[in-house]
This record gives structure tokens, sequence and C-alpha cells, in this order.
């Protein structure tokens, strides 16, 4: 994961983050004010006063607490349109990821979202390859196709030419299977198929806060298991990565006392509950 | 800071140029994208390498140095690799021994596995997308048909792999295969080596069946489980395999180990063919002669 | 650290999802491989 794009360039803190917001709306506000400034110079003979002064009242750009707003708002209904248009889980996810990202290079005030929300989807698409050819994509969002082809260069750039996203999906898969290890015969299955499909739906909200920026995408995974069922993770994580499994009983235990005592696990239990914790809070 | 010094190539998404880093006066390539090419936007093929090649930092796959636009092209910037194992082949006034073979064989394959524990199909291995670096080192190149290890119940397209490297899955039509289809490719890249010329040239992909069957036999449900399941599996003409005589006959340079390796590698069955680490681990890498060092290989 | 941080026990996994493809005749001709697919999601897991 460390020699992943998604680490190396998309891997914050809180404060590295706001400072990143902060940075790219100062940028677009000086620019907007420039040209605002520029507009009313080289229109000063047929501006009336008050046209002028309306101007300075209204174009006032907005701040980076109104554009964190206004990008969660157009995630939202990416999600909602990825989803209309039936599209894969991870497809969904990795929309939502570069959407956002471009908003950590890009400010409303040059791009608005309205612009971008389905050139993202298609970049997604074929990224993911679920490709959608141009036309049948505009056919089923009713939107031109050139308007949709014309920002993907700029898209690409914004993203730092980073398309390989790991999202908390395939970790779901992967400690579903662990935890019937480590807990073999504790836990009821079907009980299980419920707790994945609504870590499913709670992983594909985390997309839309800014813990995929604070944290790994295992995570995050750890995060919405907690959330579903604190007593099944929190026991799954002690005998994984606390070692203070019981003294084998019977042979079930044995097998997943196997599993337990083979992995040697170099993870602090308790670092990571309290990160994954302090994760779980933010999605919440 | 990039220059496009001499144009060296010209494909269907891409032109490629030879340049110089200008801070550094190290030699690369430019591919250079052509944005009009790929009516959907930008070509999938460069939106492959670009997301692979991102992830991926290894010795023996080709380094990814840069990315930019220029006046509306995507250009990609990567290491200068002059040379490529199909020259190699091709070319009968240069002679190399058992041990270059040797060599080659493992910096591909650490290249390859490096892909598929990243859980990356390259999905067109072959020899002239081996490129040899001035050093020697051998670079796994050319991404654009690659992608990654699919979920279960995703279907991939059979229509992959230039044909005389395509594992026979792919020649019934599989939509399920795995990254053992890289590994067929290798070991039909290792007999080419030994002989020269290429071992499986089908003219056509209808040929290339005959030819594969020919050569390493018809494939039966009792040595590949449910490969008569294959709609494809019909018509097919049955061939018994290549005893280990013949076998011995054809690549006589080959030991023992080195036919294992590579009966290994072109295992019908998908499921049973070795995997990255089965071959790396092989018997043919621990005996002699030992590889040549990529530096002194002529 | 390249140590994998778990070990594949898939005779204690009940996954009847893939335990389903594993029986299908297209994914087994297709080379596919059960120990494959658990390999990947235990790695993304534990990465």
């Amino acid at each position: 994961f460390r020699h992943s794009s998604q680490y190396r360039f998309w891997s914050f803190t809180p404060e590295q983050l706001t400072q990143k917001r902060i940075q790219v709306n100062a940028q677009a506000t000086s620019s907007v004010g420039e040209s605002l400034r520029n507009f009313i110079s080289e229109n000063q003979a047929n501006l009336a006063e008050e046209d002028i002064k309306s101007i300075e009242e209204k174009a006032v750009p907005v701040t980076m607490e109104e554009e964190i707003k206004l990008v969660s708002i157009y995630a939202k209904k990416l999600q909602g349109i990825a989803q209309h248009l039936n599209l894969p889980t991870e497809v969904v996810g990795t929309s939502i990821t570069f959407f956002r990202r471009f908003y950590l290079e890009n400010s409303v005030l040059q791009m608005h979202p309205k612009l971008i929300v389905l050139t993202t989807i298609f970049l997604a698409c074929k990224s993911e390859n679920y490709f959608i050819g141009i036309d049948s994509f505009s056919q089923k969002t009713k939107r031109p196709k050139d308007s949709i082809l014309k920002y993907e260069f700029q898209l690409l750039e914004s993203l730092r030419f980073s398309l390989l996203v790991h999202h908390p999906f395939k970790p779901l898969h992967g400690f579903f299977l662990d935890i019937q290890a480590v807990l073999h015969g504790k836990v009821d299955l079907k009980y299980m198929g419920q707790i994945y499909d609504k870590c499913k739906k709670t992983i594909t909200e985390a997309l839309l806060t800014d813990v995929v920026y604070f944290y790994t995408p295992p995570q995050i995974t750890l995060a919405a298991l907690l959330l579903e069922d604190e007593a099944l993770t929190t026991r799954y994580l002690e005998l994984k990565f606390h070692g203070n499994f019981q003294a084998a009983s019977d042979s079930t235990n044995q097998e997943s006392n196997e599993v337990i005592s083979k992995s040697n696990l170099t993870i602090n239990f308790d670092v990571l509950m309290n990160l994954i914790t302090s994760c779980k809070q933010q999605i919440e | 800071e990039y220059t496009k010094e001499k144009k060296v190539g010209e494909g269907t998404y891409a032109v490629v140029y030879l340049g110089t880093k200008q801070s550094t006066g190290r030699s690369i390539a430019v591919k250079e994208i052509k944005s009009s090419a790929f009516k959907d936007g930008l070509d999938m093929s460069a939106i492959r390498e670009v997301k692979y090649l991102q992830e991926i930092q290894h010795e023996n796959v080709i380094e990814l140095v840069d990315i930019f636009l220029a006046s509306e092209n995507l250009n990609l910037v990567l290491e200068f690799l002059p040379s490529d194992l199909e020259v190699i082949i091709k070319d009968k006034s240069i002679l190399f021994t058992p041990a270059d073979i040797k060599s080659w064989m493992l910096m591909t394959l650490r290249g390859v596995h490096h892909c598929h524990r990243n859980f990356i199909l390259h999905r067109d291995l072959k020899p002239n997308n081996l490129l040899i670096a001035p050093d020697g080192q051998i670079k796994v190149a050319d991404f654009g048909l690659a992608r990654t290890v699919p979920s279960p119940h995703e279907i991939l397209t059979s229509n992959v792999v230039t044909r005389w490297y395509r594992a026979p899955e792919l020649l019934f039509g599989a939509k399920h295969y795995t990254s053992a289809i890289d590994v067929w490719s290798v070991g039909v890249i290792f007999a080419e080596l030994m002989l020269r010329i290429p071992y499986l040239p089908g003219k056509s992909d209808i040929d290339q069946v005959e030819v594969t069957f020919r050569a390493l036999g018809t494939p039966t449900d009792r040595d590949w489980p449910d490969v008569s399941s294959f709609p494809a599996y019909n018509k097919l003409q049955m061939y018994t395999p290549p005893s280990r005589e013949e076998l011995r006959r054809r690549f006589i340079a080959a030991s023992e180990n080195a036919l294992d390796y590579l009966c290994g590698m072109l295992t019908m069955n998908p499921q049973k063919r070795w995997n990255t680490v089965q071959c790396l681990e092989s018997e043919y890498f621990k005996e002699a002669p030992s590889p040549t060092e990529p530096s002194k290989i002529k | 650290d390249a140590s994998k941080r778990f070990t594949i026990n898939d005779a204690l996994y009940e996954d009847p999802f893939i335990k389903d493809l594993q029986e299908r005749k297209e994914f087994i001709a297709s080379g596919f491989r059960v120990d494959y697919v658990y390999n990947r999601v235990l790695t993304e897991a534990f990465m």
C-alpha cells in the first residue's frame, strides 16, 4: 500500500488537508478577484454606479467551508447518478473518489461541480474496466457527448494521473473470511452475511467523508465493522492482535489458535483500536 | 524539461519519440497519446498504461518517469530501452548461451511476479514487450492491455494476448481466467529463445488452436477437468501429448530441469499451471549454469 | 516486510458465493482458483 499512488499522493493529516483546501480556495479567490477588477476596469464606461456596487456586494467568492459543503452535495448527487446507472459498487466508489480528489486540486470557483460530475463517472467506468461508450453514456445521462469528454484531460491531470484506487470493499471480504477463521464456530454465518451487506453500505457512505485521506482502506473497513457490531469486531481484534486467546480446549479452538499463533502479527492492538475508533467516530 | 528528438515508432493510439530529460541529460522515450484517435475520449490503452505504471516500481518493469499534458495530448515519459528480446531472437548474428537465456527468464519472471503480487495481469507478454536496458536488465513493457485481477463474478474478454503467446483457455474463449495466462506466454517465449524461431506460430486464431495442440497434445477432461464444456471444444482434432523423449529431441539444449520448467509453464490446465513463484523457485534456476550477470550478456 | 499477515484456511471459511463459483464448469475450465480469490481479499485486508 505504501508504494501505491493512493498512499503517496492522496494521504494527508487533517492539518495538511485543511491547508490544501485553504490554498486552493485562496488561489481561486485571488484569480476571481483579479478577473472581476479587470472586468470592471474594462467595462468602466458602460457600467452604471449601482452595477459596480452590486458586483462588489454579490460577486463574493465562496469560502473554503462553503466549498466543502458544495462539493459534498455534488458528491452525494454523483453517488445517486452512478447508482441510478446501476454501476458496480467499486465503480461508484471510484467515481466518488475521483470527484472528491478533483476538488483538492481545483476550486468550485474555477469549475462548477455540475460540469465535472459526469466526466468523473465516465472516466471511472473506463478505469475500472466497466467501459460504457460515450454514445450510450451520453444517451443514458441525457448530456451532450462533448460536454462530458472536454474535461477528461483536466480531470486526469488533477488526479495526478493516479487511477488505481484501493477501496475498503475487498478488505471487507478478507475480514469476513478471517473473522470466521479466528472466531471459528462462534459466529453465525447468516448474521455475518447481514453484517457484510450493512458494512458495504457504510463503506460507500464513508467514501463521501475525509476518512479516505486519513486512514487506509482496511482501517476504514474495521471502523465500519466496529460500527455494525462492536462486540464481534473487538472480540476478533483481541484474539487476532492481542494474543490473549483462551487455552486450546476443543478441536475447533485448536484450529483457530493455530490460525492465530501462526500469523506473527506485529500490529499493536491498542494503537489499532484507538485508530479505528476515531475513524468510526468520523464516519458517524 | 523533456525534448522529443527523433520519432521511433507510431501505433494506433500513440507516437513514440526519443528524447532527453534536460535537467539530468537522461535519455528518455516520450509516448505521445493521440487524443483524437479514440472517439470515446481518452484511449483505454493509455488509461491502462497510466493506471498500472503509476503503481509499479520494479527493476524489471519499465519505469514511468513522468506524465504531462501538452497541446491537448497526453505524454508518457518512459525510461529509454534501446532493444528487446524479439530483436535478439531474430538477429542470427547474435549468439547467446543457455546462461543468457536463464538470466533473461529470471528477470522476466521477477517483473511478471511483481505485477501478479500486485494483482495486475499484463495480458500481452511477448518478446518485443520485453525490452532490454543499456545495463542488460529486462523490463516488462506495454501495459496497454493490463488489468487488475478481476472480482470473482466479473466477466473478462478472452480476446487478449498476441496470438502466438495466447494460453489455451483463451483460445477456448474463457471468461474467468487468471494470471496463469501470463505464465503461459512466458513459457512460449522460453521455448522461442531455445529454438530461436517462433514456437507456436498460428496463422489465424483457428490455426493457433491447431498448432498449439499438435505441438503439446489436445487436452481432455482427465487432465483438464471440464475443458470439454467450452463451446469451441467439440470440433477439435485429437493429438497425443509429446513424450518426454520427443521433447528432449525438440529442445536439444534443454536440461531435464529446463524441460520440467518449460512443461510447468506450458501445462494445459490453468489450475495446475505453475505460478510465478513456482517458476522462480524451480530447480532450473538452481542448477548450473547460473544466470549470466545482466551487464555481461553480450 | 514481505511476510503475509494471514494464513489462508479455506477449510474454516464459509463463503457460499465463492463456493458456488468453484463448482461451475466455466469457472473450473477457465482456471478459476478459490485460493487466488482468498489470497487477493486477505492481502487487501492486511495491507
